[in-house]
């Protein structure tokens, strides 16, 4: 049971932390960011977590890609990302060229990256993001989300949301689940959310006596699953609950095919 | 009484709301940035208000910078505002050398350039801000400021203030009022607090029976004045209350001394 997570977007949205947060387990030690300067480029940088729940183990990889965003020019980023994921699919092409069995055929291709937007609340994407998304939804799972949401007071949020979502319509950005996912068993009522606002956090708070995930600030405690302060509950549902195996099973049916298509007609 | 103040920063810092937040009054129609397209490069949009309070009148002339940050290739970012700040010398020393006497020359000097920085709370900042900083804190006074400090937990806040003043001081980052202030006497005070966080709000919140400036969230309320909260009122201090005067006359004997004499110098 393999599932490859890449993660993009500026330094400082809270990637690190959120991927902690979600599989509930400290994998900050061996995907830390090297904060401490600034990459002249975008590193690719795959690290393979053993994650065992109820026995049954998942080969979690998760592709971190620091120095996105991060340049005074920032026209070379999307490069070495579109590579590996192209890189990925090669591999897989020339395995199955190889007559090897599906089955038993590694699968590194990258079945979802998830995308952190700025918590700006201004009504329009920025460049950086929009370039990013409208090359690379065609690509892979683009999974966008809303980071350090707790900078957006809940007015601030819908609004957020819709000038989003209509950057989306306007650029042609393909976002899942609302494209390519298959299983739309549960896409409705998610689909409501999205771009799902997310909250991460390494520390456990005491609110009304129980021990939580969250934020404490002087003015009060940010509760990460606590679906009033954000989505993550709801994006933890689709990535790791309902649609995992969506979105393995859309990244070869979809994006592979695509990918095989284009370099058979060369 | 004229103050020239210069803001800049990325698009989406809370800079149009700070500026409302700081003078008490909605300069927004005014300077409301053009949220929804991004500039392909930066705009000097200078706008003089009147603002009269207890009979004295100030001509306070704000100049927005929007475009800043927003492209994807940044390297032409920083000429437009250097650009225009060494104009306002060289109008001043064709004033001076017309003759004029000093007190009638009209003074359109940039007096302080607020910066605005990102609350990533990462231990470094990024090569944007670092590159801006380096080339402009020698030909104006620059005052940076941590932007929307309601997504920085206390902790987070002075330990990304102690990376800030680090990557100051490795980069020979020169920031008012620890260079270039003359009138001392409050700035030891002041200095504790540096650099300033800064939360704005166009909005009035109730707070214990009063209505303050204020962001309502769902987990509780941020006051913009309280100094438990950001250091707002520290900044308005230093801006409006001890050194406007300084910032103006540093300008004068500091910045615009060294133009000129750069420019006898040929
Ligand atoms: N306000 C806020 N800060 C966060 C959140 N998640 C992480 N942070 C903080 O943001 C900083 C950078 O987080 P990190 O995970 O290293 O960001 P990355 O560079 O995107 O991987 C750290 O100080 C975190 O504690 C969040 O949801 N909200
Ligand atoms: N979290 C937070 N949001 C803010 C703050 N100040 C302004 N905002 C919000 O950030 C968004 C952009 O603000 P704006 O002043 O237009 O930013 P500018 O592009 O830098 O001029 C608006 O939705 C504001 O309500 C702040 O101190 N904290």
């Amino acid at each position: 049971y393999a599932f490859n997570l890449m993660v993009a977007g500026e330094s400082g949205l809270g990637k690190t932390t959120f991927l902690n947060t979600l599989f509930n387990a400290p994998l900050t030690e061996k995907i830390a960011p090297q904060n401490l300067f600034a990459s002249k480029t975008v590193e690719i940088n795959p690290t393979t977590f053993e994650l065992t729940e109820d026995g049954v183990t998942l080969f979690l990889t998760v592709i971190d890609t620091p120095g996105f965003g991060d340049q005074l020019n920032r026209e070379t980023n999307f490069e070495p990302i579109i590579n590996y994921i192209e890189k990925q699919h090669d591999k897989y092409l020339a395995a199955e060229r190889s007559q090897e069995i599906r089955g038993n055929i590694p699968d590194t291709r990258v079945h979802a990256l998830l995308y952190f937007l700025p918590p700006t609340g201004i009504n329009r994407m920025n460049d950086l993001d929009v370039e990013f998304l409208q090359r690379i939804c065609s690509k892979v799972n683009v999974i966008p989300v809303i980071a350090k949401a707790d900078a957006l007071a809940p007015e601030e949020v819908s609004l957020y949301k819709k000038a989003i979502l209509r950057d989306f319509e306007q650029y042609d950005i393909r976002a899942y689940p609302t494209f390519h996912a298959e299983d739309r068993e549960f896409i409705a009522e998610l689909e409501q959310h999205i771009p799902f606002t997310v909250i991460g956090s390494d520390k456990l708070i005491n609110v009304n006596g129980k021990m939580v995930r969250g934020r404490s600030y002087r003015w009060g405690n940010v509760e990460v699953e606590n679906p009033l302060h954000c989505d993550f509950v709801h994006l933890r549902e689709l990535l790791i609950g309902t649609n995992m195996q969506d979105l393995i099973d859309t990244t070869h049916s979809i994006h592979y095919a695509t990918y095989r298509g284009q370099k058979i007609r060369g």
